[in-house]
């Protein structure tokens, strides 16, 4: 499902 | 943040301390019977560039965009190494590998399954792909010269064990928040995957004191 992704990991 | 994820950026810091501390002390990027691909530095370099887009409009902690902010700066600063300080000891003859092949792939594969079809979620899904398979032209060279000095198997270790321990940082983060991330958990397992022959070889051969050569 697209979702505003915001990655926490390097 | 949890320890399993800690140590293994901090792995993946002393693989590239120690693929700097090589370079610089044997002032080349070649050793006596090991050599460091360019290819795949410089894929790495790529991962970070195209993984980072998101540094100055996405600030997580001051240790997420430090540790961003080097691993950038390290990679291109590797790259220049190899391209330019130590140009001579470089032979593109033995770096083999098609890495066009897994940049493509990875871009293609990056175009179809990703979570959103934006510019910057496309570039970090790439960046996810190429990082699974960015150390094949160093495998590849390995398996060329068929043995590797004791420094290069200590580089490949940390790498390898530094995405391992990615692995545990995700079951745990599943088990304690429910994290689910279907494209960095299969990329990471591919990628982990990579390093089963060489961990086996490290673990019977290198840390008994013999040398690391490939059967």
């Amino acid at each position: 499902e697209p979702k505003e992704a915001i990655h926490d990991e390097l | 943040m949890n320890l399993f994820r800690l140590v293994a950026d901090l792995m993946h810091l002393v693989s590239i301390f120690i693929l700097l501390l090589k370079m610089q002390k044997t002032r080349s990027v070649a050793g006596r019977c090991s050599r460091i691909s360019f290819k795949t530095q410089a894929l790495y370099a790529t991962v970070f560039l195209t993984r980072y887009t998101d540094l100055f409009a996405n600030f997580q902690s001051l240790y997420n965009t430090t540790m961003k902010v080097f691993f950038i700066a390290s990679s291109l600063y590797i790259v220049f190494l190899m391209k330019f300080k130590f140009k001579a000891t470089n032979d593109p003859r033995l770096d083999t590998f098609k890495a066009q092949y897994v940049v493509g792939g990875a871009a293609a594969l990056a175009l179809i399954v990703n979570y959103a079809f934006t510019v910057q979620e496309v570039l970090w899904t790439f960046s996810i792909y190429l990082e699974a398979v960015a150390i094949l032209p160093q495998l590849f060279m390995l398996t060329k010269t068929g043995e590797a000095e004791v420094i290069t198997t200590h580089y490949l270790f940390a790498l390898g064990t530094y995405r391992g321990l990615y692995l545990v940082n995700w079951i745990y983060r599943y088990w304690t928040e429910y994290y689910v991330d279907w494209i960095v958990w299969i990329a990471g397992a591919v990628q982990t995957g990579l390093y089963c022959d060489f961990f086996y070889i490290y673990f019977t051969k290198v840390l008994k004191g013999a040398k690391f050569e490939l059967p």
